[in-house]
This record gives C-alpha cells, structure tokens and sequence, in this order.
C-alpha cells in the first residue's frame, strides 16, 4: 500500500470521526443530509458484501467494518436519538434518492466488468458513490449557515477522493496489471463534484473567516 | 484473470 492511498482512507476515516464528534458533542445534526448518509451506507452495504466471499488483508477488513458500522451508527443518531432527531433539517433535506440510485443501477447493468449479482452491486456502489455527496451539497447551498465541522468533514471526504486519484496514477505507473477504468471514471466525477466546494472552502480558509457560499 | 479481479481497495 503507498501513502496516497494510506492518507486518503485516513482522510475518509477522519472525515466520518469529523461527523461523529460534531454529533456527538453538540448533540445536532444541522446540516448534514441524512440522505447522503442513506446513499454512503447502501454504498458501503453494496460494496463490502466481499467480506462474505474473499479476504484481502486485517487492514481492510476492519476498515470496511469500522465504514459500515459508522454509517449505520449516524443514521442511527439522526433517525432515532431524541435530541439530535428534532435537529435535522427535514423540510431542506428534500433530494429524492432514486434521482441517483435509479440511474447508477442501470449504468452499473450496463457499463461492467462481469454480468453477475455480486460485480453489479459492486459497480453500483462505485457509481453511486461518486454523487452520493450531491444532497449534502444542495442542502448546503439552501441553508447556507455551515458550521466549521461540517465544513471540515465535506472537506476531508473530498480529500479522500483526490488522494486516491494520487493513488492509482502511482499505481498506474507500478503495477502493470492495475488498471481499474470504471473506478477511475467515478473516482474523476466524484472529485470533481467537489471542485466548487473546495474553491470556496480554500477562500473562506485563506480570509480566515466561516465558509461562506454564495 | 479479469481486469478488476484485484479489488484491494476500500
């Protein structure tokens, strides 16, 4: 494993610690979309179901358990804990998932590497994860008052993406067997659905005041 | 051996 791709599952890593504490601490979820919370678990769901059937390493395994059960625990934060339910933003929070789900489970039956159940809901997840960010965007340009930890938190989970972006051009160059065309498609359109974030972020940051969108 | 038959990522 190089340091690119250790630094972006760090980044992702900390990202959801991000959430977590921001919940946990202040006991809200303001302005976090559950339902790209909802998307990130059926993507986790859909693409760790390989914890069944093949073995990779002990690092990837508990990081897959660590992404599955961290998803779950926020979902459950926002859906049922009593104080932290009355703070989600329910009527901005309006983005309907099958907008996403329904096209990436027809590209995923179109575009892939094998026509079986488990390499479908695999590409899915790959597919789906590369805009499973767009509810929290579009509820974070409705309601425009972003605290510094979600800020933080999207930003980290951009960061994942474009660090793994590192990673596979490293991997490009030293593995000749490595090429994954599918994932680095998604892996460049889910980065990208970042850039107009990351630009106000780096302003905010450099004028050293709150994100501000416009 | 298919393309994407190494899936060590996350």
């Amino acid at each position: 494993m190089n340091l690119f791709r250790l630094a972006g599952d760090m980044s992702h890593l900390f990202s959801i610690v991000l959430i977590l504490l921001k919940i946990y601490t202040s006991k809200s979820c303001a302005g976090l979309s559950m339902k790209t919370q909802e998307l990130y678990t059926l993507v986790f769901v859909t693409r760790y179901l390989d914890l069944f059937y093949s073995y990779v390493s002990l690092y990837n395994t508990v990081m897959k358990l660590i992404f599955l059960a961290s998803s779950f625990g926020i979902l459950w934060y926002m859906r049922y804990h009593k104080q932290v339910k009355q703070t989600y933003d329910r009527e901005q929070d309006t983005f309907r998932h099958y907008i996403l789900v329904v096209p990436c489970a027809v590209l995923a039956l179109i575009v892939n590497n094998e026509l079986s159940v488990t390499e479908v809901l695999w590409t899915f997840s790959i597919y789906l994860e590369a805009v499973a960010i767009l509810p929290q965007l579009v509820l974070l340009q409705r309601t425009k008052n972003v605290d510094n930890l979600t800020g933080q938190y999207i930003f980290f989970l951009g960061a994942y993406r474009a660090l793994y972006i590192l990673n596979w051009i490293y991997r490009y160059w030293t593995e000749p067997k490595y090429r994954q065309y599918l994932v680095w498609a998604a892996g460049l359109v889910q980065t990208g659905l970042y850039a107009d974030f990351f630009y106000y972020y780096l302003k905010s940051w450099q004028a050293g005041e709150k994100l501000r969108l416009p | 051996d298919s393309l994407a038959s190494t899936k060590d990522e996350l």
